[in-house]
């Protein structure tokens, strides 16, 4: 782990010692190379590790804490503070219908977490609306209809002849008229770099005004996490972000590029397959398996 | 990179950032830069044209050749396998397709019984291939869809039969040994088979995928991976790790949602890929 691994680094140092730029460098290495291997991206990792240098710098090494322990505290605190310092709920205080849209790459899970939101929001006593605005992928629409029976979720009758603005601007009126609380938009999955389908996500936008815009990414991604969040968040200006497959052994380093190229809280992680492995976000647990 | 004829510190450092940011991942870079130093000084290398063409190299030489497959008797068995939302499905419609376009008869099976619509999903690209399918009802043990399927297969005399598996964390044993209980059904209805274990990877994944590879093929001997959506700005870098680690051919890249976005793998590419 890290903090064994800072250990052995800084194991000379002792009780009265100051941690100085000659001792912090050595474990600054460690603690990048820790980051690196949890995907965390090159350059949010260096800067990141500025950050430990300057608040590391002169400390005095505590009695009661090993240097490798004090490194490993440090870099844990600010890790946290950069995951987002604490859990941050949906925006659940607008006059309903709330409108929450879920957009990402494919695969990454949004089709699922949408029902998982709308388990959890009913079990939080909303009333939501599922809509399948996905009518590119096969059987999209059938695969959110399933999932929306399986927990007698309303969903909006979708059809893949249809477009995906009308879906979304006509299952919001729906949803007003039938006193539905929340309504879940699920996209279809798109790449960050296809014009014309980022143009359809300013356009659902622009005609659904959505109080949540939750960008929904797999746990597992690399150093490519920050190319594709940032052009996400330009164009959308994103709510939220939700880190799904996070019950695998990803390192989740993404958690911090994804959060500190956007500023944006992340709210929730999926934790599985079923409808109810949903958590809100803990940055300290997230921070923890970061570090390895 | 910034063209030098100085191969200085700064040039390995750079070189270091951009592989890094490939996704080579750490540990690798540094595998990989410490093969190409003492290399850059014996073979003489002046410049960066000569520099591009021994990583080019270096990176090719990694990479082992696909081998032949012997099918004893047909049906040629493939077994798609990987963890969820990598594209699985897609590829098998991408490579039944190829099949199809190779005069092949072509069968495609519906192994993944558990996820919402995945059999439907899988019916309407077989549809579109113009394949055969094979489905049973939800939640069906898969190695009883697969060996229902395989009888079918070997009656009808189709020439290659595709096994979609649900999508499956590396690190859930029990998915493990469903995957190990599948190929053992398989093995027992067909000789050979599966001919081709095919561990689909999504290029944006990071270094999960070393761990993905390991695993996989601890539960089941894997011949080939795919690499999938190399169309977005991923550099699928996390390839070279596994080659310095696992002998197992990449096969085919996939490029894109449709049937024909499959591309045969080529090694001498890898280096534009990373570095481009
Ligand atoms: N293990 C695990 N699998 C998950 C989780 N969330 C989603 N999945 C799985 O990931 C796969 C992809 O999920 P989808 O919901 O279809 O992803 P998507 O983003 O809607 O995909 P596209 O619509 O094609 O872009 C499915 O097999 C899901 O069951 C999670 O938290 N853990
Ligand atoms: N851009 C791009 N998208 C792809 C590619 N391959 C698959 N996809 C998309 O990725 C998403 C997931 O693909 P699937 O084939 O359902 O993945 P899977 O591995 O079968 O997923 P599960 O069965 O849920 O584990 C779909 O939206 C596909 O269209 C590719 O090469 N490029
Ligand atoms: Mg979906
Ligand atoms: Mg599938």
């Amino acid at each position: 782990s890290l903090s064994d691994r800072l250990n052995s680094v800084f194991k000379k140092l002792k009780g009265h010692g100051r941690l100085d730029e000659k001792n912090i460098q050595e474990g600054l290495r460690e603690v990048r190379l820790a980051l690196l291997e949890a995907d965390v991206n090159y350059k949010v990792a260096r800067d990141f590790i500025q950050r430990v240098k300057e608040r590391a710098l002169g400390q005095d090494v505590l009695k009661s804490l090993t240097p490798g322990q004090q490194v490993v505290k440090i870099v844990h605190e600010e890790l946290i503070e950069l995951l987002g310092g604490q859990s941050q709920g949906l925006n659940l205080k607008a006059r309903p219908p709330i409108v929450i849209m879920l957009v990402g790459l494919q695969g990454s899970g949004k089709t699922t977490t949408a029902a998982k939101l709308a388990l959890f929001l009913r079990r939080m006593k909303h009333a939501p609306y599922l809509v399948p605005a996905d009518v590119y992928r096969p059987a999209a629409i059938e695969q959110l209809h399933k999932l929306a029976s399986e927990i007698n979720i309303p969903a909006y009758p979708s059809s893949s002849d249809m477009d995906p603005v009308d879906i979304c601007r006509n299952a919001v009126e729906e949803a007003r008229k039938s006193a539905y609380s929340v309504v879940l938009l699920d996209t279809a999955g798109r790449l960050h770099i296809d014009e014309k389908l980022m143009q359809e996500l300013v356009a659902i936008k622009s005609e659904c005004q959505p109080h949540e815009i939750l960008f929904v990414a797999d746990a597992m991604t690399g150093q490519d996490a920050v190319n594709v969040a940032a052009r996400f968040n330009e164009l959308l200006d994103v709510t939220g972000i939700v880190l799904t497959k996070m019950e695998g052994d990803a390192r989740g380093g993404a958690a911090l590029s994804i959060k500190s190229v956007t500023q944006k809280p992340i709210k929730f992680i999926g934790v599985g397959e079923k409808l109810s492995d949903l958590e809100v976000f803990h940055p300290d647990r997230v921070a923890s398996r970061i570090l390895g | 990179l910034s063209i030098t004829s100085k191969f200085d510190d700064e040039f390995w450092e750079e070189l270091e950032e951009i592989l890094i940011m490939a996704d080579v991942g750490f540990t690798a870079t540094q595998k990989l830069l410490d093969q190409l130093r003492p290399k850059v000084r014996k073979e003489k290398i002046e410049d960066a044209e000569g520099f591009k063409e021994l990583l080019k190299q270096e990176l090719a030489s990694l990479f082992p050749e696909p081998r032949k497959i012997r099918v004893s008797k047909p049906p040629e068995v493939v077994l798609m396998i990987g963890v969820n939302g990598v594209g699985k499905t897609t590829t098998i419609a991408k490579l039944a397709h190829r099949a199809q376009m190779q005069g092949k008869k072509v069968m495609m099976v519906a192994g993944d019984t558990f996820r919402a619509a995945a059999i439907e999903q899988l019916n309407i690209w077989a549809k579109r291939v113009g394949a055969g399918f094979y489905a049973k009802e939800d939640g069906a043990d898969p190695a009883a869809v697969a060996y229902e399927a395989l009888d079918k297969a070997i009656e009808e005399g189709y020439d290659t039969v595709f096994v979609d598996t649900a999508g499956r964390l590396h690190t859930k044993v029990n998915l493990m040994d469903e995957l190990k209980k599948i190929k053992r059904v398989v093995s027992k209805k067909h000789p050979g088979a599966p001919h081709r274990t095919i561990l689909v990877l999504d290029a944006t994944t990071g270094q999960n995928a070393l761990s993905q590879t390991q695993l996989f093929s601890e539960a089941v001997p894997i011949d080939e991976i795919v690499l999938t959506k190399l169309d977005g700005t991923a550099k699928g870098g996390v390839i070279v790790a596994i080659a310095l680690e696992h002998n197992i051919p990449i096969t085919f890249i996939g490029l894109g949602e449709k049937m024909e976005d499959l591309e045969i793998f080529i090694p001498e590419r890898v280096v534009n890929r990373l570095m481009g």
